[in-house]
């Protein structure tokens, strides 16, 4: 309750008017922004302990989940700088849902294993110029976006395998073709 | 050069092979086809000096425009396959848009990546997005509040008082937080752009619809805040922003279901968390 507690102080400071219409001055905007970051974090906090209670007992290896937090912009530092991860994903409303999503990587192919143990299709989509990281934000070096679907059930969670694959790629792993227009 | 087409199961949008702007979209359901096009463009924030008595300068709370710049794409990249085909449009060095079609999905993404906002030639600037079609609007357009109830905007118009319009573009601006559409009655249209922030956004002709992405201004607007909008980053350069667009073209009659579900699903969409791991997928599954 305590580390929901700073998001919630967080939002109730940034419903000033001010906050709302982004007419504070810059030095309250960095103020309001630092707010809702650690509100953020302490709230992340308290989902990787809910995970820690339901991951079963003898699962010494897990260590907690990331959360991306710049994954609009391109940059993951799990999915960019690992051969191998995991995901879950959250669904917060009251029936299932399906989404695509688009994660940094480096890799040219990979192998993504869905809830039901069976493969799942994805797309390589190369970061062009156009989809470039923020530069200003450090540490985005993904050159390719991975691409696929997931499927959650109602405030549920799903997990995918996700793995660089080394060998040719499958019927599951398409690449993207690229043409200039001029 | 030849024009071409991002189609899946539910639209089809005919791009120009040239510019790789919009043309067309057509709702394979219905089979209507409009006119639509896309582009990005920059109103120069009015200067002046509201404490010497002189113009009102585009501020923080007021958005004053001297004229608009649009600008055509400079140059484009198709990007091809199964589950997504994308469009890269490049406006300028510090505009670009993306176009993505996914395979089943009854909408058309937009993701715009705006800054920094050039500023060495002295002048303020505000970006906005543009779609214009041919839809005959007849001055209406709509915005939600909230996401809750839709407001009905007329342009040049008040409901509850006499309006003395001076300001054609700003006097025309309103909230939007999660959608504006507009809609032809007589073709039984409707064009809807869900974003997934609150902005500003009009629809300043007949068929248009606009939303405003960035802005860095030159100027204090004495309303209070004391300093102009001109956040630098830490690159002292400027902001630069990212953000998306969704825009679903379809019957007056089926827009509404589209666009409350699919609002519910974006703006309450699943959180994806991760894990390191380095056991075999066998044992881990």
């Amino acid at each position: 309750t305590l580390n929901i507690q700073v998001l919630r102080e967080a939002m109730g400071v940034v419903q000033h008017h001010d906050g709302v219409s982004g007419t504070e001055k810059q030095e309250v905007a960095y103020d309001y922004a630092m707010r809702l970051a650690n509100g953020r974090t302490a709230c992340q906090k308290v989902m990787n302990d809910a995970f820690a209670k339901l991951i079963q007992k003898g699962s010494e290896g897990f260590m907690g989940v990331a959360f991306c937090d710049l994954l609009n912009i391109s940059a993951c530092e799990v999915t960019q700088n690992n051969k191998q991860f995991v995901m879950v994903v959250y669904n917060p409303v009251g029936h299932t849902v399906s989404r695509w999503l688009r994660l940094p990587v480096i890799g040219e192919a990979y192998t993504v294993m869905g809830p039901d143990n069976s493969p799942v299709q994805t797309q390589i989509v190369p970061v062009t110029k156009r989809t470039m990281q923020i530069p200003e934000r450090n540490g985005a070096i993904a050159t390719n976006e991975l691409v696929f679907k997931v499927s959650i059930p109602a405030l549920g969670f799903s997990t995918y395998f996700i793995k660089m694959s080394n060998s040719k790629p499958t019927k599951e792993m398409q690449q993207s073709r690229m043409e200039k227009i001029q | 050069g030849k024009d071409f087409i991002m189609k899946n199961e539910h639209m089809a949008l005919t791009l120009d092979g040239n510019t790789g702007k919009w043309k067309s979209l057509k709702d394979l359901h219905s089979g209507i086809e409009i006119n639509v096009t896309n582009d990005m463009a920059v109103y120069y924030g009015m200067p002046g000096n509201c404490s010497r008595g002189d113009f009102q300068p585009s501020g923080a709370y007021i958005f004053r425009p001297n004229g608009t710049a649009p600008s055509g794409p400079s140059s484009a990249m198709l990007i091809k396959g199964p589950l997504v085909t994308e469009v890269h449009t490049s406006f300028s060095s510090w505009a670009t848009l993306v176009t993505r079609m996914y395979t089943g999905e009854p909408y058309t993404e937009v993701e715009w990546t705006v800054g920094p906002i050039p500023i060495d030639d002295n002048l303020g600037k505000e970006v906005v997005v543009r779609f214009m079609t041919d839809l005959k609007t007849n001055s209406m357009f709509y915005t939600d509040a909230n996401g809750r109830e839709i407001i009905t905007r007329k342009r040049d118009y008040r409901e509850t008082w006499t309006f003395n319009q001076t300001e054609p573009v700003a006097g025309n601006y309103a909230p939007v937080n999660s959608r504006i559409y507009i809609k032809d009655d007589n073709k039984g249209l409707q064009f809807t752009v869900l974003n997934d922030r609150s902005q500003g956004g009009s629809s300043i002709q007949d068929g248009e619809v606009e939303l405003m992405v960035h802005r860095r201004t030159l100027y204090d607007d004495c309303l209070g805040v004391g300093e102009p909008m001109n956040e630098t980053g830490s690159d002292h350069n400027g902001l630069i922003i990212r953000g998306k667009m969704f825009v679903h073209s379809g019957t007056t009659d089926t827009a509404a279901q589209f666009h409350r579900d699919f609002a519910l699903r974006q703006y309450m969409a699943p959180l994806p968390m991760f894990a390191v791991t380095d056991m075999k997928y066998s044992d881990y599954s």
